[in-house]
């Protein structure tokens, strides 16, 4: 009834803690030395990877840009089968980082690389 | 106490896309032709690469290069003795080929020092097009106004863009010692001339993308 869900609205909001928070998204600093890529990329040392994690909230709410599909299965998990999971933290927007690498013919190559940097969160 | 296992054995791991594409540049994998690049065009790529990067790789919007990506090629050839006298002389290959279709062409380059200063007097150069069955063409003169020293001509329409035959190019590297003329000390040969692409990766992912993976039902 979804009378009562919004008369229960508030009790949702308290228990998510409030309003959205978005300490889903975690930095982390990686070298390419750790991934053992540095014998031929050859800048950046290291750059910040970020990512999400936390367990995403009841109510998908819509600064989550979260899509519809994931409120209906927010809703299959808790209503009709907890055996379909719940909707993940995964990124939501990305930047992407320039890196300087050795190509095996000795060229070298700038190359700009889409998709690298995690900036916000969503749930999916 | 167990032997090891022969590679023939070994399950054939999955590659994953990214792997496979990093795998395809990285070096050691065969097909590794040269040592690592080093010396002035290393040199030049740094310098490029910290005025269009922060020291965390986030490109600079501010100093966007207008393209994702660029390519530096080394000469991979040269002919034999370059002096005579005060004269240098250096024929150049760039080999061209196998350049991955995604990476459509859109500026191509050459970079070299105009003038050097050595001991005694200064070297003075140019650059000459070698155009199979031709005289050697005398490439228009540097197109910016050199940085740092450094000369770039445009040799874009010698590439004939969008003719992806063009598999090597090769140039004519001339210098000639101004000035008195040195003691017995050996002549400083200039840095090798280095090509430019500038090219638009239409595929700017790490990995090649996958077509839409079909996936049966689980």
């Amino acid at each position: 009834d979804t009378g009562m869900l919004a008369h229960d609205l508030p009790n949702y909001l308290r228990e998510q803690g409030g309003e959205k928070s978005d300490c889903s998204l975690h930095s982390f600093p990686v070298s390419f030395a750790q991934l053992g890529w540095n014998p031929w990329i050859i800048a950046p040392h290291r750059y910040n990877l970020r990512y999400c994690k936390g367990t995403c909230p009841h109510l998908l709410r819509y600064d989550y840009h979260a899509p519809n599909h994931a409120v209906v299965q927010s809703f299959v998990h808790q209503l009709v089968d907890a055996n379909v999971p719940w909707p993940s933290r995964v990124p939501y927007r990305y930047s992407p980082i320039s890196v300087l690498m050795i190509e095996r013919s000795g060229a070298i190559l700038y190359k700009e690389y889409e998709n690298m940097i995690a900036e916000s969160c969503t749930c999916r | 106490n167990q032997s090891p296992l022969p590679l023939g054995s070994l399950p054939a791991v999955p590659t994953l896309p990214l792997l496979q594409a990093l795998r395809m540049r990285a070096p050691g994998s065969p097909g590794w032709q040269v040592g690592p690049a080093s010396g002035q065009p290393l040199r030049y790529m740094l310098n490029l690469y910290r005025r269009a990067a922060d020291r965390e790789g986030r490109p600079r919007r501010s100093r966007s290069l207008g393209t994702n990506t660029i390519r530096l090629v080394q000469a991979s050839s040269h002919g034999g003795q370059p002096w005579a006298g005060r004269w240098y002389l250096q024929v150049l290959t760039y080999h061209l080929e196998g350049q991955p279709e995604a990476e459509h062409l859109l500026r191509a380059t050459v970079v070299y020092l105009p003038s050097l200063s050595l001991a005694h007097g200064h070297l003075l150069c140019a650059l000459e097009l070698v155009v199979a069955g031709e005289a050697p063409r005398v490439l228009l003169s540097p197109t910016a106004r050199p940085r740092h020293g450094w000369a770039e001509v445009d040799i874009t329409p010698y590439l004939a863009l969008g003719n992806s035959s063009v598999g090597s190019l090769a140039l004519r590297h001339v210098c000639v010692r101004a000035g008195r003329a040195g003691g017995h000390d050996a002549p400083v040969a200039p840095g090798h001339p280095f090509l430019l692409l500038y090219l638009n990766d239409t595929q700017a992912g790490l990995a090649p993308p996958a077509a839409e993976p079909h996936r049966h039902q689980c």
